[in-house]
This record gives structure tokens, C-alpha cells and sequence, in this order.
């Protein structure tokens, strides 16, 4: 799976998130990444999502709605948000997780609870970043 | 008005290095890379974030180190079905396509969604059928197959037929 999130400089939103699915997965069978609010999700104002892990827990859980709700409705920031769910679903859902987020100030969060996370980001300084594991 | 931002991820799990060549790893991140500055180019010039996130899927589509597009996982009938969306944030408009065949970069599919119907998601083969109607980019199934892809099936159905399936790794069942 892959994805990417954006903040532009008039202040907007947006996320997209690509998929395989998974190796031998079942014919017809369909995870998170075409399910908007559960993969992918953005809301000018709040933040933007994509996600990447086993879909079928990320759509019951509406997880990429989810971080946008606690930040809209619980006051939480994008980083308490974003760990509440990734760390989470390692407890109760035993399932690898990972995402990236952007907020509307252009605060980034990329959690993961699993060995590594292709991710790479720019934010305002310009600078050009990517990793693959915790470095 | 905030600075722009894009942040991209490939995809979590073992990751192991082990499953991947140090070529390859280098080769990864040489394509992390390219993804982000697609995605720049568009942001420092003034552009949309909808447009960025588009330009950094699609090249993260077209690298066969990522499960999506070529280098997707295979099914059980070993062919690749794909999935796709896009939301942008300003208008909360969205477009997706899931279990897609023949569109070389499913997310542009998703977008067209968006933009060109009045669906939010389409499916299967009609939604193939409305790619190839709108002008995409379309392909044979084979297109998106790679060896990696090709022997990771086949050792998750070794394990399927010695009844060890539930021994198998993160990295073997997901890819």
C-alpha cells in the first residue's frame, strides 16, 4: 500500500492511498484503501490521512475518520490522535498499523507499530527526507 | 497561509532486510525520493495539495518496489485486483475504485471518479471499463505481476498444501 498527504500553501487539504491488498488474498475481497473514512480521509481546517495495514480492522474502526474526529471533537492534537490509533491497534487488534497525517498548520505524524515504514516527507523547510525503518 | 507539506508513506511491516538486495533498498528510496519532488514541484509552485498527492501516488504506482500498481500482491487466482481513493480536504469531495484489472495508475481512476461522475466509488470491471471510457491509461493484468510478487505466492500456497500456513511471516501473508 501506498500514500501520500498534502497541505498547500492556500491552507488545503488533501490525501490519496493506493493498494495491492494483500499476498493470496481471496478474490473479490476489498480492504481500507478504497473506503473513504476508513483509509484515506481529509477535512480543510483539521487534517489529512492515509493509511496502510490490514484493511479489514482500519474499516471497522473508520480509522482514518477516526483521527480527524478526535482532532474535530476531543480537542486532541494530530500527534496525540495519531499514536491513540496506530498504538491501539497493536494492543487490541494485534495487527500491524502505519499512517501519515499532516495537520492545517503543517504539523506531520507517521506512526507505525511494526518493524519498519517506507515514509518520506518535506515539510517548511524544505528539506527532502525519507526512511524505511525507526531511523 | 502555512507552509506546504507532503508526507508519503510505502507502506509498513517487517520490512526485513533480508528480503530486499541493498541495490533494491537503495533503489526504494531513490523512488521515496522521486515521489516526494513530484509532489514539490507541484506545492512550490502554487499548486493543489489534491494535485500533489495525486503526482506522488503515481509515481509510487509505477515503482515495482510498492505494493500498488506494478509490484502489486497477487490473489489466490494469482491476478491482481486493485484499490484506490482521493479526498480533498477543501470541498470533501472524494473518488475511489477497488478491485480494478486494467488501470495502469488506479489512482488517477479514483480522481476521475471524483471529478467525472457522481459516484464516490466504483468497481470491478465496470469501473475499468469507465477508466478506459474517460481516456487512462489502461494495461494487461501482467503488467502490474513482478518475481517478487510471483514467489511470494507461491511459497504462502507451499505452506497452504504442507498445512503450515499458520507459521507464515507478516512480510509472506502481506507482502
Amino acid at each position: 500500500t501506498v500514500g501520500a498527504v498534502a497541505l498547500d500553501g492556500d491552507g488545503r487539504l488533501a490525501a490519496a492511498t493506493s493498494t495491492g491488498g494483500f499476498n493470496n488474498k481471496p478474490a473479490g475481497r476489498v480492504g481500507d484503501t478504497p473506503v473513504i473514512g476508513a483509509g484515506t480521509y481529509a477535512r480543510n481546517g483539521v487534517c489529512a490521512v492515509s493509511c496502510t495495514g490490514q484493511g479489514e480492522v482500519f474499516m471497522r474502526r473508520v480509522a482514518a475518520y477516526d483521527v480527524v474526529a478526535r482532532m474535530s471533537y476531543a480537542g486532541q492534537t494530530l500527534r496525540q490522535a495519531t499514536d491513540a490509533l496506530v498504538l491501539d491497534m497493536l494492543s487490541s487488534h494485534r495487527i500491524g498499523a502505519g499512517l501519515v497525517a499532516v495537520d492545517a498548520a503543517g504539523n506531520v505524524a507517521m506512526p507505525f507499530n511494526t518493524l519498519g515504514m517506507a515514509r518520506g516527507w518535506i515539510a517548511a523547510d524544505g528539506r527532502l527526507r525519507v526512511a524505511t525503518h525507526k531511523d | 497561509m502555512p507552509s506546504p507539506v507532503i508526507a508519503i508513506h510505502g507502506g509498513c511491516g517487517t520490512l526485513a532486510a533480508d528480503l530486499q538486495s541493498a541495490a533494491d533498498w537503495a533503489e526504494t528510496r531513490a523512488h521515496l525520493a522521486a515521489a516526494l519532488r513530484a509532489a514539490w514541484r507541484i506545492l512550490a509552485a502554487g499548486g493543489a495539495a489534491l494535485d500533489a498527492v495525486e503526482a506522488a501516488v503515481v509515481v509510487l504506482e509505477d515503482s515495482p518496489h510498492f505494493n500498488a500498481g506494478h509490484g502489486a500482491a497477487l490473489t489466490e487466482d494469482a491476478v491482481h485486483e486493485l484499490d484506490a481513493s482521493i479526498m480533498d480536504g477543501a470541498t470533501m469531495a472524494a473518488g475511489a475504485v477497488c478491485t480494478v484489472r486494467t488501470i495502469r495508475n488506479p489512482v488517477r481512476a479514483a480522481r476521475a471518479v471524483m471529478e467525472r461522475s457522481d459516484c464516490v466509488l466504483l468497481a470491478g470491471a465496470a469501473a475499468d471499463a469507465f477508466a478506459q471510457a474517460h481516456g487512462l491509461a489502461c494495461v494487461g493484468n501482467g503488467y502490474f505481476t513482478t518475481e517478487r510478487r510471483v514467489q511470494a505466492l507461491a511459497a504462502l500456497k507451499a505452506r497452504a498444501a504442507r498445512g503450515t500456513i499458520a507459521l507464515a511471516s507478516e512480510a509472506e501473508r502481506h507482502g
